[in-house]
């Protein structure tokens, strides 16, 4: 196989393996020594390095955003989409003034493979792996939902106590290395102003909360921005999504990652879910690779332009 | 590597609450070991569920006497995810 030399000839158009994604980049990282470093937050369960790209012009703990995709290995388009992201900002900064402006004030921490033994099982043994790796004591099942993990509502309805269910909460808030390593970063980084964790599939932009009807502080500035965001989206290729709070928008889920984010105070809490809604599901082909990042891009753009102009 | 021949993902789109907590029935009957890809929200919201082969023709009696309006989304999820992996093997060389 012809590695790519550069991230230039780095094919966005297509699904890499996770060694591939790793090189891609180590190679950011190099091209772009004075903008692009790479963070090791931590591990998974079967120790391959839980990797944090992070793009900053200077400035010390500057305001920062977060994005992450892969936390549900599954969902291809999203890990697939990350590569897209982390060039286009390297690509746009000096080019694109409303994301020079965010990056010579904030930083964009950007986590690609969230969920790297689940990404790396889907490709080698169970495309249809969705969870962690790690075994789970007196039962045969394996794995975690990564999205029921974190210590908000955690264990309440909205996720399983049943090991071997998708949607299984794990044994404790934080049980799973993948959730913890992001959980302490955040923590000991203290200025996040915007986390956004994306997801796959039906077309949805959702904010907090999930685990209880009752309405966040900030709901209505949340619910218009969302509505700007999927606008914006909408804007490219006509991609129409639902937002709103994850339990009116979807169902009841305890435990969720922006949940927790939220009730750290970082208020643009958000998560995606990316393409489909046709008739491939999780299978999405290569071909809307690219078009579903630009589209996701433009409602990136919108959050962290808001986040950028609304200092808290 | 475990291959998924003859799994199918049925798109089932719930007309009222009844039929939305006959659905969520569904995720209870482990024996059928159901994947939901998109779970059960509202009535009108399509539900997507992979159903292995051992369980199709049950669980399509089950919406069928139900009176469950469904569709197959994925016909044979194997032969799409040989798509996938051929077209990630041509695309790499």
């Amino acid at each position: 196989v012809t590695q790519p030399r550069n991230t230039d000839s780095y094919d966005y158009g297509r699904y890499h393996p996770i060694n591939e994604i790793y090189d891609f980049q180590d190679m950011l990282v190099a091209e772009n020594p004075n903008m692009v470093s790479k963070i090791v937050i931590g591990q998974s369960y079967e120790g391959r390095p839980l990797n944090v790209l992070k793009f900053s012009t200077g400035g010390t703990n500057r305001p920062a955003i977060w994005i992450d995709t892969g936390i549900h290995s599954r969902e291809w388009v999203t890990q697939a989409s990350g590569q897209w992201f982390a060039k286009k900002i390297v690509t746009d900064y000096g080019r694109d003034p409303t994301l020079t402006a965010i990056l010579n004030k904030m930083d964009i921490f950007l986590e690609i493979v969230t969920n790297p033994d689940g990404y790396y099982y889907t490709h080698n043994n169970n495309r249809m792996w969705r969870k962690t790796r790690k075994p789970n004591p007196g039962s045969n099942c394996v794995g975690v939902d990564p999205n029921r993990n974190w210590d908000a509502g955690f264990g309440g309805p909205g996720a399983s106590g049943r090991p071997c269910s998708e949607t299984y909460h794990g044994p404790r808030a934080n049980s799973e290395s993948e959730v913890k390593s992001i959980v302490d970063f955040v923590k000991s980084h203290g200025n996040f102003k915007a986390f956004i964790s994306i997801h796959s599939y039906s077309q949805m932009l959702l904010y907090p909360y999930g685990y209880t009807r009752t309405p966040v502080k900030d709901q209505a500035e949340l619910h218009s921005l969302a509505k700007k965001a999927i606008t914006d989206l909408a804007s490219l290729y006509g991609t129409r999504y639902r937002y709103g709070s994850i339990i009116s928008t979807i169902y009841q889920a305890s435990g969720g990652t922006i949940d927790w984010t939220y009730n750290q105070g970082i208020k643009y809490s958000y998560t995606f879910e990316l393409r489909d809604t046709g008739r491939y599901g999780f299978i999405l082909p290569p071909s809307q690779i690219i078009p579903t990042a630009q589209e996701t891009w433009l409602a990136l753009m919108a959050i962290m332009d808001h986040t950028y102009k609304n200092p808290y | 590597k475990e291959t998924f021949e003859g799994h199918q993902v049925l798109r089932i789109v719930p007309k009222d609450d009844v039929q939305l907590s006959l659905i969520k029935d569904l995720e209870d009957m482990i024996e059928f070991e159901l994947d939901f890809w998109r779970g059960v929200t509202d009535a009108v919201t399509p539900v997507d569920i992979r159903v292995p082969f051992h369980s199709l023709q049950t669980v399509k009696i089950y919406l069928e006497t139900q009176g469950i309006e469904y569709s197959t989304m994925i016909e044979d999820l194997q032969t799409m995810l040989d798509d996938e992996q051929e077209e990630m093997e041509s695309a790499a060389r």
